[in-house]
């Protein structure tokens, strides 16, 4: 996020950081005990899905708090007109994970927006570990900003037509101020408050440059996509859980001690 | 799945637990 603050803990409780081979690479949010949204850029194909963790409960990038929770991905799920009709277009992403959150004050879900949701006055903000400056410094810790929403028959125009930001994408960004999303937030949330409830309106997906006020950041707009997001949840199976065997059960009540053991010698 | 928000307010993907709320408020 470039101009964007430090974020207190428990302020986003769905944010969710995605790391490919132990770095983190995108944003995600928190929809469901088992699943993440996300932007589909992050999961390109040549990505192996068992190099990929989620992380939720997490503000800082170098340090696990008492309410982080780690992940591995069961399956990726990715909408079928991602780079069909746009090189960026069905930005988005569903991530099922291998075992379930375990919710607190600090690891919340967020709500999905309706098809019919109104965006008209409303507060929204976006969140993330991405880039922070011009010169591509980095923050490990989460960043927030206020981004007001940009019509779309304003963001055609600045980016010079339809067809570059199509009915799926929203734009936002504080071009006054100079407030956007950058990389390293794709897949990360943009939410609105409506009624005391946050509803996630976006996914933080594209955009021309970071600091070019004239080309605001563009997002995957979610109630195009929330009917395939609930039939996604919906329809697929959950992980299978592994039965727990014989040696599995003695492998525990033999490493239990063990592991005490090893806790002692370090003393 | 129930869902819990009234669709105005969004939908919740999970049986027991409402979205979108947060133990803390912003400024």
């Amino acid at each position: 996020i470039v101009g964007g603050m430090d974020v207190p803990e428990r302020k986003w409780p769905w944010q969710v950081s995605v790391h490919y081979a132990g770095i983190h690479i995108c944003g995600g949010s928190i929809i469901n005990e088992y699943w993440i949204l996300s932007a589909a850029h992050c999961f390109q194909k040549e990505k192996s899905t068992e190099a990929f963790d989620m992380y939720v409960g997490l503000v800082d990038l170098n340090v696990a708090g008492s309410h982080t929770q780690w992940f591995e991905v069961n399956k990726v799920i990715i909408h079928p007109t991602y780079e069909l009709y746009h090189p960026v277009g069905g930005d988005i992403a569903l991530v099922q994970l291998k075992s379930r959150i375990v919710f607190s004050d600090s690891v919340l879900p967020v709500c999905i927006a309706p098809p019919d949701v109104n965006l008209q006055n409303v507060v929204c903000w976006a969140t993330g570990w991405g880039v922070i400056s011009q010169k591509g410094h980095t923050s490990d810790k989460l960043q927030e900003a206020q981004m007001p929403l940009i019509s779309l028959l304003l963001c055609q125009m600045l980016y010079g037509g339809p067809s570059y930001i199509m009915s799926d994408m929203l734009c936002a960004g504080d071009i006054r101020n100079v407030k956007t999303v950058c990389e390293g937030d794709s897949g990360g949330p943009l939410v609105c408050e409506f009624n005391h409830t946050w509803l996630q309106v976006g996914v933080v997906s594209w955009g021309r440059g970071c600091t070019y006020p004239m080309f605001p950041a563009v997002y995957a707009r979610v109630s195009y996509f929330s009917e395939w997001i609930h039939y996604h949840v919906e329809h697929t199976p959950l992980p299978l859980q592994p039965l727990p065997t014989r040696s599995s059960m003695l492998a525990a009540t033999l490493s239990a001690p063990v592991t005490m053991l090893a806790f002692l010698l370090t003393l | 799945n129930a869902h819990r928000c009234p669709k105005s307010e969004g939908v919740s993907l999970n049986r027991d637990m409402a979205c979108g709320h947060r133990y803390i408020q912003g400024k």
